[in-house]
C-alpha cells in the first residue's frame, strides 16, 4: 500500500540514533535494536543470510541454538526508503530488560540489500507501533508483554538524554513513566488513526507567528525511529528562509511568483476561496477542497518521451504561494513586500526527504519553531532543531526539518521523531489510546 | 525491573561525528545528483 510506504521511507535517516539491546531465544542471542514507534515488527539479521554483505557486520540470529525456537517459515518482506529487508518469520522468546516475553514472532531477515544497514550500528528494529501497519499481522512485542502480563498497565514511555556530554542515551519505560525523567504534567491528545501513533495537531510557529498551514488541523506522528522533523514543503520552506538554511532554488515557483503573483494577491484580497485561486488562475484543478494538479504536462522541453512534469510543480508552487501570500496579508505587510518575500521562498524549497544546511555561528540568533498539540504550545529552540556535526572550523550544521508530502485524507503530515521526542518526554498509552508530552528532565 | 513495577530499558546514543555520514552525504554525488533531479522533475518531492 503506496500510502503506507510512503512514510516508512523515513527511515533512511538514522543519524541521531538511539538504540537498546534485546535477547531473542534461550539462551539470549543478543541483538542491537532500535525501538521504534512507526513500525510495527520485530526483525533481526538471520544466520541463513548468506548473500547480503550487511548480515556480515551484525549479530544473526541461529534458530538451531535456541531451546524455545518455534517454526513459522512464512515469508516475509518490509521496504524502506533506499531499499528492503526480507526473509521469513519464526518464533521464540524475545527478552527486553529482565522480562521474557514468550513465542514472541519475528522476522529472520536473510536479505538485507540496502547500504542503510551495511553503515547502521544496529542490528534489527523493534516495532512498537500498532498491529494494523505490521507486515504479516505480526504480534507487536508489546501488545505480547501486555497479554502475558509482563506489564502492569498498557502504556510505555520515552526518555531521550539529549544532553551531547553525556553517555546515557536515554531510557525506554514498559509500564508506565519514571518520574524522574519529566517536569510537570503531559498533555494527552487521542490516537486519531490507529497504526502509527497518529494524532491531530494544530499550527506551525517560526518565532512565535503562526505559518497558517496547519491552521485547519494537520495530523502528526510521534516516531522515535526517526532521527529529526519531517512536514509540508510550504512550512518547512518557511522554516529554511527564518533560519537561512540552504534550499533548492525552483524555477517553477518563481514563474509562479513572476506571472500570477499579483493575480494571486488580487484573488486574495477580493476574499476569492483561497483553496479556488489556483484553479481560478488555471494552474490546477479543484477538488473540492484544494487544488490540484491537471495533469496536464508541459511538452516544449519533452526528450526520450518524459516531460518536465511542469504543469504539477507549478500547481504545487501556486498553492504554496496562496498559503505564504495569505500568511503575509494577514500581517498586513505591503504588496510589494509579500511578492519580494514569497520570491525568497521560491530559493528555500526543501530537498524532498533531504537535509538542508544552515550557518552554525548563526544559531543563536535562529528563531524558535514552535508545534501546537492539544491546544499548547511545544517550542523547539534553534540548539533543539539544528544537528551540529563536528568540532571547530570542521563544524557543520544541518537542519532538523525534512520536507515531506503527504496529501490528504492521511496528511498533511508532520513526523516528529527524536529531535522532538528529546525535548518533550513522551508517553505512548494504548489502554487510553492517546499520546501525552510532557518537558523531558 | 525495578520495585516500582516498571521496566526500564537503558538506551544508547549514537554520537554524531564526520564519520556517520551525515555530513558527508549532504555534499555526496548522490546527494548533488537528487538535488539536480529535483529541480527539473520532481518539484513536489517523491511522496507529493
Amino acid at each position: 500500500d503506496g500510502s503506507d510506504t510512503d512514510i516508512v521511507a523515513l527511515k533512511n535517516y538514522m543519524d541521531a540514533q538511539y538504540f537498546g539491546e534485546i535477547g531473542v531465544g534461550t539462551p539470549p542471542q543478543k541483538f542491537t535494536v532500535i525501538f521504534d514507534t512507526g513500525s510495527s515488527n520485530l526483525w533481526v539479521p538471520s544466520t541463513k543470510c548468506y548473500f547480503s554483505v550487511p548480515c556480515y557486520f551484525h549479530s544473526k540470529y541461529k534458530s538451531s541454538e535456541s531451546s524455545t525456537y518455534k517454526k513459522n517459515g512464512k515469508t516475509a518482506a518490509i521496504r524502506y526508503g533506499t531499499g528492503a529487508i526480507s526473509g521469513f518469520f519464526s518464533e521464540d522468546n524475545v527478552k527486553i530488560g529482565d522480562i521474557v516475553v514468550k513465542r514472541q514472532e519475528f522476522i529472520e531477515a536473510t536479505r538485507e540489500p540496502s547500504v542503510t544497514f551495511l553503515v547502521a550500528k544496529f542490528d534489527g528494529i523493534l516495532g512498537l507501533g500498532f498491529k494494523e501497519i505490521s507486515v504479516g499481522n505480526a504480534t507487536p512485542v508489546w501488545y505480547n508483554m501486555v497479554k502475558q502480563g509482563l506489564v502492569k498497565e498498557p502504556v510505555f514511555s520515552f526518555w531521550l538524554n539529549r544532553n551531547v556530554e553525556e553517555e546515557e542515551g536515554g531510557e525506554l519505560v514498559f509500564g508506565g513513566m519514571d518520574p524522574n525523567h519529566f517536569k510537570g504534567k503531559h498533555t494527552y491528545v487521542p490516537v486519531t488513526q490507529k497504526g502509527y501513533w497518529q494524532f491531530d495537531m494544530g499550527d506551525v510557529l517560526i518565532d512565535g507567528k503562526e505559518s497558517g498551514y496547519c491552521n485547519g488541523g494537520c495530523s502528526a506522528i510521534a516516531d522515535s525511529g526517526t532521527s529529526l522533523l519531517a512536514g509540508p514543503t510550504t512550512v518547512v520552506t518557511m522554516i529554511n528562509h527564518a533560519i537561512g538554511a540552504v534550499g533548492v532554488v525552483s524555477q517553477e515557483c518563481k514563474a509562479v511568483v513572476e506571472q500570477y503573483g499579483q493575480t494571486i494577491m488580487d484573488l486574495l484580497l477580493t476574499e476569492a476561496h483561497p483553496k479556488k485561486i489556483c484553479s481560478q488562475v488555471g494552474l490546477c484543478t479543484f477538488d473540492g477542497t484544494r487544488g490540484v494538479s491537471a495533469g496536464i504536462e508541459s511538452v516544449v522541453d519533452e526528450k526520450d518521451g518524459r516531460s518536465s512534469g511542469l504543469g504539477d510543480a507549478m500547481c504545487s508552487a501556486c498553492e504554496m504561494a496562496v498559503v505564504w501570500m495569505q500568511n503575509q496579508l494577514r500581517r498586513n505587510q505591503t504588496q510589494d513586500r509579500i511578492l519580494n518575500y514569497v520570491n525568497e521562498l521560491c530559493e528555500r524549497l526543501p530537498s524532498p526527504m533531504g537535509q538542508s544546511a544552515v550557518e552554525c555561528g548563526s544559531i543563536s540568533s535562529m528563531p524558535s519553531v514552535s508545534f501546537t498539540i492539544g491546544g499548547k504550545i511545544f517550542d523547539l529552540s534553534p540548539h533543539e532543531y539544528i544537528l551540529k556535526v563536528g568540532e571547530g572550523a570542521a563544524a557543520q550544521c544541518i537542519s532538523g526539518f525534512m520536507g515531506l508530502d503527504i496529501p490528504p485524507p492521511r496528511g498533511p503530515l508532520w513526523i516528529l521523531g527524536d529531535m522532538f521526542m528529546g525535548r518533550y518526554h513522551t508517553v505512548f498509552d494504548s489502554g487510553k489510546l492517546r499520546v501525552g508530552f510532557a518537558e523531558a528532565a | 525491573a525495578s520495585n516500582d513495577g516498571l521496566l526500564r530499558i537503558g538506551l544508547k546514543k549514537l554520537k554524531l561525528d564526520h564519520n556517520n555520514g551525515l555530513a558527508a552525504r549532504l555534499e555526496s554525488k548522490e546527494a548533488k545528483d537528487l538535488r539536480a533531479s529535483i529541480r527539473k522533475y520532481n518539484f513536489r518531492g517523491k511522496l507529493g
